[in-house]
């Protein structure tokens, strides 16, 4: 049987936030390691990979590997009905047909469960081979969650230019243009608010807006996000998820027609 | 003029 339960249902909620704009249904590939996610959006143009390690979870056991293919909508619509301190417990069967979400209220005095339906579902695999990036930075998420909304007023794309100085970010469009710098931070004292340049080469790509305003949606997860990339290749945008693993979205750059 | 690529430009199906 496969049985994973998390103290801080909240975490899970989070997650289905942050991928529910971008995945309509997604494979989750269980194992004795944890729980994996690779999935793109119908377009192609992002992958969303997610790991959660079965050491993050306060119960885990996997006793055969899974696939189960999950309606992201469906599991959203059943994680909006556990409270927020309750505890939540996904549990199915070998050979499952369907997964059961059980949230436990902290007093133990509320017990509810929900059956969901598991899909079949044709599943591309995309390999991904472990790259060193141009630039890497990292900075606050709230600030790259800003930058991103208020830059998509100018344009439909965001030009991402990093130097060994810092990292700016520009639109323009039919009424204008704008652009935000951000400086590295010189002394790094408040880790969550720090600025942090790692450069070998400089950078430019150009992404759409849209896919980068659904990134962001990860930015509950984590105070920091942080940014790899290096000329004509997917951008990488990561935000850890507490002790447990980690989200990674991929977006394919504009180019030059 | 720029224009969206696909991450199957980037990364092999496996």
């Amino acid at each position: 049987m496969f049985e994973a339960r998390l103290t801080q249902s909240a975490i899970l909620k989070k997650v289905l936030d942050a991928v529910k704009d971008l995945l309509s249904e997604a494979t989750f590939e269980c194992s004795d390691s944890g729980i994996q996610v690779q999935a793109m959006d119908n377009a192609h143009v992002s992958l969303v990979s997610l790991n959660l390690r079965s050491d993050g979870f306060d119960k885990y056991r996997c006793d055969r590997n899974l696939s189960m293919g999950m309606s992201i909508s469906c599991m959203s619509k059943i994680l909006r009905c556990a409270g927020a301190e309750d505890t939540v417990t996904l549990r199915a069967w070998d050979s499952p047909e369907s997964i059961v979400f059980i949230f436990e209220s902290p007093n133990k005095d509320k017990l509810a469960e929900y059956e969901m339906k598991l899909i079949n579902m044709d599943q591309e695999h995309l390999g991904i081979p472990e790259t060193s990036y141009s630039c890497v930075v990292k900075m606050p998420s709230a600030e790259f969650t800003r930058i991103c909304r208020d830059l998509s007023q100018f344009g439909e794309s965001i030009t991402f230019a990093c130097t060994k100085e810092g990292i700016k970010f520009s639109a323009s469009g039919d009424y204008g243009s704008a652009n935000i710098k951000l400086a590295q931070t010189a002394d790094a004292d408040n880790e969550e608010e720090a600025i942090i340049v790692n450069m070998q080469e400089p950078v430019k790509l150009t992404f759409s807006c849209r896919y980068l305003n659904c990134f962001v949606k990860a930015g509950p997860l984590c105070n920091q996000v942080q940014l790899s990339m290096s000329d004509d290749v997917p951008l990488v945008c990561e935000y850890k998820i507490g002790d447990i693993g980690h989200i990674r979205y991929y977006l394919a750059p504009k180019i030059d027609d | 003029k720029k224009k969206q690529s696909t991450l199957t430009d980037f990364f092999k199906k496996s």
